[in-house]
């Protein structure tokens, strides 16, 4: 048990940092195009799963802080880091998210799309998404809304890698 | 491999019968607030085997449809999965299929043949879907939550993965 | 105290639902022109303080369901009307929100900015938001970045109101 | 009445002296992730008495600015509220101010004279600010729980109000 416990923290937090770093790193801006960092800490090396594990993370050209003292979508981003990396470990064949862009600011937006689609051949993502900024990136779009007369919900499907140049 | 199609039916606000997908590699759910886009979700995790409890319902039987355009047909969500290549365009194709009765009990059903719910899981194992760690559902509001875990929770989490 | 309770309960209960239909209702939409319904019961009609309060909404053309099973836009828009109507009771001067706006799409922001707007003059309101279509409903501005150089944050005030008809 | 404007010193990520405002019937606050707009709201709360653990702190040190651009000043927010119009472009002004001294204590002072934390708080009840109740500060991520409160929380809510 411990063995296995071992293996997975050792993964993860192998992983956690440069994940981090892809989500934060912005090639267009000098001050920022390594990203900021990301540390999984054990709070008790010998029984490591008698006791927790302290996540932090440092927004690109910030000090440590706290995660309690980010901001909302800082600590989105680093959500978002700690749970790719953790799917990095037994990888589900895909993965469903519920608006998790709804904290991110444009250029945060910009940033987690351009890593899920570097991702995406290695494992399928189904986002719900309400920025046009967010959706504009996909291959497919799958459309829901409220039929007038029943209520009930109608669904369309877009096939958005034949408009290639269009969209995006 | 992937999530190809699901075909839903009278699941919540998804009266009728309905078949939704191909799902692309990177697909966008959209459309206006109250349409049915986390109950889409709600269809994908309630035929993965994820409990009632965790989809904002109580019971089981909040699943069935309510809408006076909803068929005859019980609540029903069907998931096609898709394995991976395996040369000249041919994949392994598993279709899980998961129903409520008329006694508000679930029955579950791999390639339209009825199994028991462990061996339902220990399938849904076998191709990476874990439903007990839920590792690769994010409900809505709650990915910040995930950054805010106590180190306790982080252990367990993990611990659930290994 | 329980008259004073009972007070409080009669008048939010009495404007509730008016605060709700203006905040849901879509003078361009034939089935939505008069908007959703809200309700609050008390429990127990005696000792009113001493059982709970509770809040339903019916969105505009839905059947009524219980709060749990509404979507993340209808619970937003029913908390804000609550909210408006609480504040009704005993106003304070002002009233600060950060990022209410982040569970709704384009039109419920459009209805939600078109009440704020309409009651600014009884209640100063200061929203944060990250939504264009939210802030350029605004009499002012208030701009906050990040230094590059120390890492503080800086300030800068726009006064909308000059550009009536530039950014509306 | 209305908030008027703010005199911010060294509060988290604003650095040095820094006046802010003046605030319109409707203001918005933008900026990117992680610039400091919730801060502000932190620091509108912070002068108007709400305690330390409601705002992401857990001690009044948390809210002295780390950066190494801050000045040697204490931490202290002052908030300038104008009286509804007299007439003739007359208003009534009045200046709360709360400081962080050096022993970790908060400091209250009205138009620049040193109060007790009582009169404070009563002169801005004065004024339709019941902080104990705080129905007019909704902070990040907070305003989906406000619909989902049980009926116990409901009474609380308005029983504080009342
Ligand atoms: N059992 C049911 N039968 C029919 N309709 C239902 C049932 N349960 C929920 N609904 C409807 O589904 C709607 C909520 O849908 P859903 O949560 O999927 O919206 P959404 O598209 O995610 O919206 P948002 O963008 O606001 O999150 C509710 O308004 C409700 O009317
Ligand atoms: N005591 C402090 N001294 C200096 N900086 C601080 C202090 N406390 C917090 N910060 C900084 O403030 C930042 C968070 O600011 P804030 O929460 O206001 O962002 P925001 O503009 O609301 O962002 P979002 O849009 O993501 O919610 C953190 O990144 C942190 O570096
Ligand atoms: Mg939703
Ligand atoms: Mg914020």
């Amino acid at each position: 048990r411990c063995e296995l416990f071992n293996k997975c923290f050792d993964h993860v937090k192998g992983c956690i940092d440069e994940i981090y770093k892809e989500l934060t790193c912005d090639p267009t801006k000098v001050e920022q195009s390594v990203g900021g960092s990301a540390y999984l800490t054990l709070n008790n090396q010998e029984e490591p799963y008698m006791d927790g594990i302290k996540y932090d993370t440092i927004p690109p050209g910030k000090r440590f802080m706290d995660m309690t003292h980010l901001s909302g979508g800082e600590k989105t981003v680093a959500a978002l880091a700690l749970l790719f990396a953790i799917n990095s470990y037994c990888p589900a064949p895909f993965i469903v998210l519920d608006e998790v862009d709804a904290a991110l600011d444009a250029r945060n937006v910009a940033k987690v799309t351009r890593y899920i689609q570097s991702r995406r051949h290695e494992q399928q993502c189904v986002i719900i998404s309400l920025k046009e900024r967010f959706y504009e990136k996909a291959d497919g779009l799958v459309g829901i809304c409220r039929d007038i007369t029943g209520g009930h919900s109608n669904v369309f499907t877009l096939d958005l890698s034949m408009y290639e140049d269009g969209i995006q | 491999g992937c999530l190809y199609k699901l075909v839903v039916q009278n699941f919540k606000s998804y009266a009728g019968y309905l078949e939704i997908g191909p799902f692309k590699d990177f697909t966008c759910v959209i459309g206006p607030n109250g349409s049915g886009k986390s109950n889409l979700m709600d269809a994908i995790s309630f035929v993965v085997g994820v409990t009632a409890t965790t989809l904002r319902g109580s019971r089981i039987a909040d699943f069935r449809s309510n809408l006076s355009t909803a068929s005859a047909s019980p609540t029903s969500v069907s998931l096609f999965y898709r394995g991976p290549e395996k040369g000249s365009g041919k994949f392994d194709e598993i279709q899980f299929t998961r129903t409520i009765t008329s006694r508000d009990t679930s029955e579950y059903k791999i390639d339209n043949k009825k199994v028991d719910e462990k061996e339902y899981q220990r399938r849904l194992k076998s191709i990476g879907l874990l439903v007990k760690s839920r590792n690769f559902l994010v409900f809505q509001n709650e990915v910040e939550a995930v950054a805010q875990k106590t180190p306790k929770q982080l252990t367990e989490l993990l611990e659930r993965i290994s």
